[in-house]
């Protein structure tokens, strides 16, 4: 087969080659689907360009090269083209004229989206947000964080769910952590005294319950607040819009953390001691088990078995500072206990041991393993 | 011959080099 | 925080019909040429038969590709005087042919590339 191969005097910049990884092939493939280039940020260049389907992201990387690529369509010419003889090839059957070059490809590396919060506010319930033109919001709605968020549409919203995200008047907040706080209890307690189940909390029901006896011109519990406290405390039923299962480990954990903040962080308490005042926390009747291991994470032991609040947003980023500082605080400290502290920063996702390993000593003493430093 | 029409060759080939994407560079 | 849909309009037959590219061009007509090296090629009209017009563009005649289909096999004459060996090679990853229309804002994926022809040896002289 020959073919006669022209190229335009004036090639067309605007065309560039994407590589379609299996992932994005599918999406193609569905014509349900859809995808859309994105750039974060508030600039037009500030932030990278990904590439977004609903539920997934990938980060453009450009690869540059230094070959001649030509990309050429078929058609045919409205003169017949003079024969080439001097090849003695057999006479070419088509012609294909160059439209555009590329020196660079982009590759499509799949990376976790993440929601974009700067200029996002923190509400603390205050009747007086938002303003009364929003002007000074620059995010005015949900769109607006989607459009300026890196990120699929799912990620964004599973996200903007885990974070307490909420819309006062359509425009886009984030309920503060004592805001969040009150809505949980406030929400808990109503339930209870209307029976509700905690297995399926229905948004309606449950905001009802809420606003019974309330006073609506000073009830910061609007139901867009119900709905993010239902999100971020339960999980969705499945096949049911609007319908809640309440997460009670989460929960009693998000007691469990507050009430180590309130009554062990100048000084540690005993555990019996500290079990009581956790549960005293709750609502009255609430019927949510606790145990320390399940605050994991949130608190060293000075002395004995007593236990002290620790928050990880305290201790260096450096890893090997922040081993430092915990034996500073603790000389021994069980796996399992150390582990959330600086899972984080295993950024190479090893196994967690091996990880600790590297700037720690492990030695087992009877059914445990004990940490110190090296 | 004024016209000219060639392949200047390269020795090798190099791709190594990879960055970020601006938003104004896909409309430029 | 700008951003842009991708339209597969043009794409949609060939995707849902799972018709993709096996030979030299694809089933919309295109084709990926790739040549080690730099390849010149006039950017100014001529009176030369090489040069021709099609609809509004101008362009010029600069090779001839011949592909023996049974091997894959490639053979690329550059003007009168250099031959290239090469050949028909598959994609480890297909690339898809997009168009960012700077007047409109719009941007099409135009088509997927399986293949490209692949053109690294030194240009032989054409006796």
């Amino acid at each position: 087969m020959s073919l006669n191969l022209h190229e335009r005097l004036s090639t067309d910049g605007s065309f560039r080659l994407l590589h379609l990884t299996p992932e994005l092939l599918e999406v193609l493939k569905d014509s349900n689907s859809k995808l859309q280039f994105k750039a974060a940020g508030n600039d037009e260049d500030d932030g990278d360009v990904v590439l977004c389907s609903r539920d997934k992201t990938w980060l453009l990387r450009q690869k540059n090269h230094s070959n001649t690529v030509m990309l050429m369509h078929e058609f045919t010419p409205e003169q017949e083209t003079s024969l080439e003889t001097t090849f003695g090839l057999p006479n070419p059957t088509s012609d294909f004229a160059g439209f555009a070059r590329t020196t660079f490809e982009y590759e499509t590396k799949k990376v976790s989206g993440i929601i974009n919060l700067d200029s996002v506010p923190v509400h603390n319930g205050s009747l007086d947000f938002p303003p009364a033109d929003g002007q000074d919001l620059p995010v005015k709605s949900m769109d607006d964080l989607l459009a300026s968020s890196a990120c699929s549409e799912k990620e964004c919203l599973s996200q903007w769910n885990q974070l307490g995200g909420c819309t006062v008047k359509g425009y886009p907040c984030i309920l503060s952590s004592d805001f969040l706080s009150k809505a949980l209890h406030v929400t808990l307690m109503s339930a209870m005294a209307e029976s509700l189940d905690f297995s399926r909390l229905k948004l309606d029901e449950t905001f009802d319950a809420v606003n019974k006896d309330m006073d609506q011109d000073s009830n910061p519990y609007t139901r867009e607040v119900i709905k993010t406290t239902l999100e971020k405390y339960g999980k969705r039923v499945k096949d049911d819009d609007d319908c809640w299962q309440l997460d009670q480990k989460k929960v009693a954990e998000w007691y469990g953390i507050r009430a180590l903040r309130k009554y062990a962080s100048q000084s540690s308490i005993p555990p019996a001691e500290f079990l009581i005042k956790w549960k005293s926390t709750f609502p009255p009747y609430a019927p949510f088990d606790i145990e320390i291991e399940m605050l994991r994470g949130w608190f060293f032991r000075p002395t004995g078995s007593n236990l002290q609040y620790l928050s990880k947003n305290t201790l260096p980023s450096d890893i090997k500072e922040r081993f430092k500082m915990l034996f500073k605080l603790q000389s021994q400290w069980d796996m399992d206990d150390i582990a959330p502290f600086v899972e984080e920063l295993n950024t190479k996702g090893l196994k967690i041991d091996v990880f600790i390993m590297k700037y720690a000593r492990k030695r087992r003493v009877g059914k445990k393993f004990i940490i110190s430093s090296r | 011959d004024e016209i000219r029409i060639w392949v200047r060759y390269k020795e090798g080939f190099s791709d190594a080099v990879r960055k970020n994407v601006a938003w104004s560079s896909l409309w430029s | 925080m700008p951003s842009v849909n991708v339209s597969k309009r043009q794409l949609q037959t060939l995707l849902q019909s799972d018709q993709h590219q096996t030979s030299v061009s694809t089933p919309l007509g295109n084709m990926m040429l790739e040549i080690q090296g730099d390849l010149e090629v006039p950017r100014q009209w001529h009176e030369d038969q090489r040069f021709t017009t099609d609809g509004e563009h101008q362009m010029v005649r600069w090779g001839l590709l011949h592909i023996d289909t049974a091997r894959n096999n490639a053979t690329l004459f550059v003007g009168r005087k250099q031959r290239l060996l090469g050949s028909l090679v598959k994609l480890d990853t297909p690339l898809g042919l997009i168009k960012f229309n700077q007047q409109d804002g719009t941007v099409e994926m135009q088509d997927v590339f399986h293949y490209k022809v692949l053109f690294k040896s030194r240009p032989l002289p054409i006796m």
